[in-house]
């Protein structure tokens, strides 16, 4: 299990909505 | 709303990766602060970009800045810094 901080979670959120995008972009 | 609803494979991928990096830098906070900083900016230019709040003459950070400035913090962490570019856009 995760300990994560609103900050951390804020980071999970950026990167996801990131990897996200570049799978858009490749398809 | 454009918002997407969460993609498992995606967010299992950034979970698993901030969790790394935050192990990885548990004996030097400040690295890993200042990679949850950059983050956050990128974000919130990213949503200002989208709201259309642009401030003339102020140029939002790029994908590619975004990867300098992470290359910068993680200099002698090769892995942590390909991984990263996996997330990247268009790096």
């Amino acid at each position: 299990s995760y300990d994560f901080t609103p900050a951390d979670s804020s980071a999970v959120f950026t990167l996801s909505s990131m990897a996200m995008q570049k799978r858009d972009q490749e398809l | 709303g454009q918002q997407q609803a969460g993609q498992p494979v995606e967010f299992n991928h950034a979970i698993n990766y901030v969790n790394k990096i935050k192990n990885r830098f548990q004996g030097q906070p400040e690295i890993y602060k200042a990679f949850l900083e950059i983050l956050h900016t990128y974000q919130k230019e990213q949503r200002n970009l989208k709201e259309g709040l642009v401030t003339p003459g102020y140029k939002p950070l790029t994908e590619s800045e975004v990867y300098s400035q992470v290359a910068k913090l993680f200099q002698n962490q090769e892995d942590l810094l390909s991984e990263f570019g996996q997330f990247l856009p268009d790096a």
